[in-house]
């Protein structure tokens, strides 16, 4: 564990919390793609496949539960609650996101580090983290104005994953060996999906107004 | 080591 890694726990855990207070203090979820927290289920139950086989940590299981549990609570909240649902924009969430699942899953059977079943799945919920974002992205974009608290939500997501651009580069050097290409590849690729919107982020804050993102 | 795979990350 070094403190890059640590802070990109933190900082994707603080989205989902932002997430989790959005949806719970307003009991809204306007602006928040349901398909992309459908691709973020997915993502975690298809990457903790070892949660019962391999035990590194307290804190690696603890985090793998909390961000299993956590995706699976906002998709039911997104679904099944009775006020939230009300306030979900399915017209503007129209975002083909199957697609992104069968195209993780046929990159997945062509690019991996060993052909077994963990390894293909490990894989695939990599790759679809990476490109998980953009029906959430579309959606904003469609939606023009922005809440904060949603902002802040995308805006924590986003930075987590340039921490771990960060730890992979440090692990590069003190664990010399280190050789998964497949991560850092995606992880610039999900890094990078997120560059817009931090430039109108960060104008919206340095101009103190409205985030506004271009039609 | 090789067997530093990413595994032990989230």
């Amino acid at each position: 564990m070094n403190i890059f890694r640590f802070s990109g726990d933190m900082t994707h855990l603080i989205s989902i919390l932002v997430l989790l207070l959005k949806i719970y203090a307003t009991k809204s979820c306007s602006g928040i793609s349901l398909k992309t927290q459908e691709l973020y289920a997915l993502v975690f139950l298809t990457r903790y496949l070892n949660l019962f086989t391999e035990f590194f940590s307290v804190y690696n299981t603890v985090m793998k539960l909390v961000f299993i549990g956590s995706s699976l609570v906002i998709v039911w909240y997104m679904r099944m609650h009775r006020v939230v649902k009300l306030s979900y924009d399915k017209e503007l969430d129209t975002f083909r996101h199957y697609f992104l699942v069968v195209a993780s899953f046929v990159l997945a059977l062509l690019v991996h580090e060993k052909f077994t079943f963990q390894e293909i799945f490990w894989a695939f919920s990599i790759y679809l983290e990476a490109i998980a974002i953009l029906p959430q992205l579309v959606l904003l974009q469609r939606s023009g104005n922005v809440d904060n608290l949603t902002g802040q939500y995308v805006f924590f997501l986003g930075s987590y994953r340039a921490f771990y651009i960060l730890n992979w580069i440090y692990r590069y050097f003190t664990e010399n060996h280190f050789a998964r290409l497949i991560s850092c590849i995606s992880g610039l690729v999900q890094t990078a999906l997120y560059a817009d919107f931090f430039y109108y982020y960060f104008i919206s804050w340095k101009n103190n107004k409205k985030l506004q993102l271009p039609a | 080591t090789e067997g530093a795979s990413l595994k032990d990350e989230l």
